[in-house]
């Protein structure tokens, strides 16, 4: 079985396409080096560091994630995230522990109210409910 | 977790999240992406305010924005009522509280009226109003308005008063002659009173939504007791010219309307 998981290795090596700009080499997933694993991040989007204050009134910001590590999108030519996503599967089929798992499926949003001036100084109060995202991503 | 720090290197409580440094490619990514969300084709550029001093109708809708937020947080509440703290009353009446719970959006609208009308003694003194209506989004329907005065206490002269209030919509304007009204809304005020005045408006806000050609925009006309017209700012009606929270505005609830267009058999 450990030849087969090289030659897996291998193959998927050689699917990947290589950003030669980047000089990125894929990780090796049986490294014990984790630096690179798939991890969510969580990030306070604030309305002033944009430079937006001047014409969103509440609320000053809000709390994002995104992933970053393994299940980077490299969205590049060749891979998209539905892609990715599949490769993501064929990782997480060996290596279960070591990547969280892929999913495309919708993902509602929190409902979030937003107050703002618009061009003409009127001011509008607007509530964003059933929003959902339909990206792939490390959920 | 729990703290972080701003661009100013100053430390903020965001519950949880880090805060760190957009580089210029990830804001401008991120100003792309909340705008795309907020269904704005670009970032508005709001005439400039005065600094950090908001007028009337941001302070009215800032209200209206901390009952939802606290609405959400009381749901929270009943969940966690260990995080239960006061809150201050809402300045918000109940009834649009009711209104604001229904609404999809609320919007505020700028006075543009330039200048009161003021006519020779036999004419009536009026002071005019006028709204903008025409950016209100597609398949958005009034479902309430509001037009919201300032009143001041009286003294002087007209201290021991009552005054007639009227509020008409102008529904059609004469070069040389007083405009056609139609009188919306009476009331009978003391000299002695202070606070705002809400007129019920959303019959004629929703003609201006869907025939904005008809949108003359409204009249308040002030007499006391004995008949005589006076002008608004004797009865303490507070104007463009007086203090930014107390400006005149307009104020509308909207829902997404419910009408579905069905093509014809």
């Amino acid at each position: 079985s450990t030849g087969g998981k090289r030659r897996q290795q291998n193959r998927n090596r050689s699917t990947q396409p290589q950003d030669a700009s980047r000089g990125s080499s894929l990780p090796d997933y049986n490294s014990s080096d984790q630096k690179t694993a798939c991890r969510k991040h969580e990030l306070y989007v604030s309305f002033r560091e944009l430079g937006w204050q001047d014409w969103i009134i509440a609320p000053d910001g809000y709390a994002a994630n995104y992933c970053d590590g393994e299940c980077s999108f490299p969205l590049n030519a060749h891979m998209n995230a539905t892609n990715h996503a599949i490769v993501q599967t064929l990782v997480h089929l060996m290596n279960p522990e070591n990547v969280p798992k892929p999913c495309c499926a919708p993902t509602k949003l929190h409902a979030i109210s937003v107050l703002y001036f618009d061009d003409n100084s009127n001011v509008i109060l607007k509530k964003y409910k059933n929003m959902v995202v339909r990206a792939c991503g490390c959920h | 977790a729990g703290s972080s720090f701003s661009v100013d290197g100053n430390v903020e409580a965001h519950a949880g999240f880090m805060h760190r440094r957009l580089r210029t490619h990830e804001k401008r990514e991120m100003q792309k992406e909340i705008l795309s969300v907020l269904g704005l084709p670009h970032r508005p550029r709001p005439h400039l305010l005065s600094q950090g001093k908001y007028n009337s109708a941001p302070l009215f809708m800032l209200d209206l924005y901390n009952t939802i937020s606290s609405e959400d947080k009381s749901q929270i509440l009943d969940r966690y009522p260990s995080m239960r703290t006061t809150q201050s009353p809402p300045l918000a009446t109940y009834q649009e509280t009711a209104f604001l719970n229904d609404a999809d959006m609320v919007m505020s609208f700028v006075n543009l009226a330039e200048y009161d009308r003021e006519f020779s003694p036999q004419r009536r003194h009026h002071k005019e109003f006028k709204f903008n209506l025409s950016q209100i989004p597609e398949g958005e329907a009034v479902t309430a308005a509001e037009f919201r005065l300032y009143k001041e206490c009286v003294s002087g002269a007209f201290r021991n008063e009552t005054f007639l209030l009227k509020v008409y919509q102008v529904v059609k304007e004469h070069p040389n002659r007083e405009a056609d009204l139609f009188l919306l809304e009476s009331r009978v005020l003391w000299a002695a009173e202070e606070g705002w005045l809400e007129f019920d408006i959303t019959a004629t806000s929703n003609l201006w939504v869907m025939s904005p050609v008809h949108n003359l925009g409204l009249q308040v006309s002030i007499e006391t007791s004995s008949g005589q017209s006076i002008g608004c700012k004797e009865a303490g009606l507070v104007g463009r010219d007086g203090a930014l929270e107390k400006q005149p505005f307009m104020v509308a609830f909207f829902k997404v309307s419910e009408v579905h267009i069905r093509s014809a058999r």
